[in-house]
């Protein structure tokens, strides 16, 4: 249980960075 | 501070602990070891006190260290400091990781948003301007159209 | 019901539930390791004073009477130690929001209103789609009226060259040189039958 807890707030911490970085590229290359 | 409260705590619990385990309790159930040999009761039980409380305070450190806590504690207590201002309750995860990944997106849709209003309009005025010409253009067709048909009546 | 919090996990990167039992097995650990090495010195110790008639099962009832003691203000310390670190410590108050989620504070979008902003973004894009196809269609007629204005101008050109090759020889518009020249082109058809008939 303490193990699924880490792993799920360390992913709730990290991703929205990590979709972030291909969401705005893509926005980008759309742009452009 | 976090940090300070933290080292406090610890600090008063060793303490009430050592005096749980005070000289007294200990020789009262060490009795006959103590009749016998009062001066080595009283260095056992201050090396055992000393080493539990030098263990335990060593083990806080490492934890300490391996969570980083000293400044894992002060950021928080700058995160708690900044939304003193904050009455309700604050946002927090909703369980649903696409909903909450998507407000991340907000900010960068609204530029994007902002992008193509600007690529719009600036498109908007440009057509605008080659559609005058194109007007022009028509205009300037239809007149010399007129010309000729009168060069042409005047020819029949 | 356990309450996992993991709103204090995703800051610390640990459960402060499971740093607090590893500090208290942690302790316990040395509490017992201490008892242990308290007994074996104190066995060590009468091993040498042998007639003293404390046998060694009477040492370990006293080191466990002590150590039960010990063990259970061990525990209600422990319990309150843990309640104070796990509430004032190693917590999040409920009004604060950590940095990495301060974007939902600033942009609390509903799941309608993000729904509505991507459909404006994707409106947005469907009308620069239909701009930029109308300036190629006017950019297009542009290049084509090009064409046709100067194939119109050519014409023109012809006529007014007309005009001036009357101007020219005869001295006069297009219309009166007509007029000029239609009795003397009527008179050269009237010769050339004549002499047509003659020669046949």
């Amino acid at each position: 249980f303490d193990k699924v807890i880490v792993m799920t707030t360390t992913k709730r911490k990290q991703w929205p960075r990590k979709i972030l970085i291909h969401a705005v590229q893509a926005l980008k290359a759309e742009q452009e | 501070g976090r940090a300070q409260l933290f080292s406090t705590v610890v600090d008063t619990f060793l303490e009430k602990l050592v005096a749980a385990g005070s000289y007294q309790r200990f020789a009262n159930c060490y009795r006959s070891f103590c009749k016998l040999q009062p001066e080595l009761t009283k260095s056992i039980h201050n090396q055992f006190v000393s080493q539990l409380q030098e263990s335990i305070k060593a083990e806080i450190q490492e934890v300490m260290e391996e969570g980083n806590l000293e400044v894992v504690l002060n950021s928080l207590d700058k995160i708690v400091e900044e939304a003193k201002s904050q009455e309700e309750p604050a946002w927090r995860p909703s369980g649903i990781p696409a909903e909450d990944a998507r407000s991340s997106l907000v900010p960068y849709l609204l530029k994007h948003r902002a992008y193509l209003l600007r690529a719009l309009r600036n498109k908007e005025e440009e057509n605008k301007k080659v559609a005058e010409s194109v007007l022009a253009g028509r205009g300037r067709i239809s007149e010399l159209q007129q010309q000729i048909q009168a060069h042409k009546r005047a020819w029949q | 019901s356990v309450n996992p919090m993991a709103y204090e996990a995703q800051f610390f990167g640990f459960t402060p539930q499971t740093c607090m039992l590893r500090v208290y097995a942690a302790f316990q650990d040395y509490l017992f390791d201490m008892m242990l090495v308290v007994e074996t010195v104190i066995l060590k110790k009468l091993e040498g004073l042998s007639e003293c008639g404390i046998s060694p099962l009477h040492i370990r009832k006293s080191t466990e009477k002590f150590l039960l003691f010990l063990q259970e203000n061990f525990d209600e310390l422990f319990g309150k130690m843990e309640e104070m670190l796990l509430q004032l410590v190693l917590n999040i108050p409920k009004n604060v929001l950590l940095p990495e989620d301060k974007v939902h504070k600033d942009y609390p979008y509903s799941k309608e209103q993000f729904q509505a902003l991507q459909d404006e973004i994707h409106q947005l894009q469907e009308q620069y789609k239909a701009e930029v196809s109308a300036g190629q269609a006017l950019r297009a007629e542009l290049e084509e009226q090009k064409v046709v204005q100067a194939e119109l101008e050519k014409i023109l050109q012809c006529f007014v060259g007309l005009e001036n090759i009357c101007r020219e020889h005869w001295n006069c518009s297009f219309r009166e040189s007509f007029a000029f020249l239609t009795p003397s082109l009527k008179k050269l058809q009237d010769k050339l039958k004549d002499v047509e008939e003659k020669s046949k």
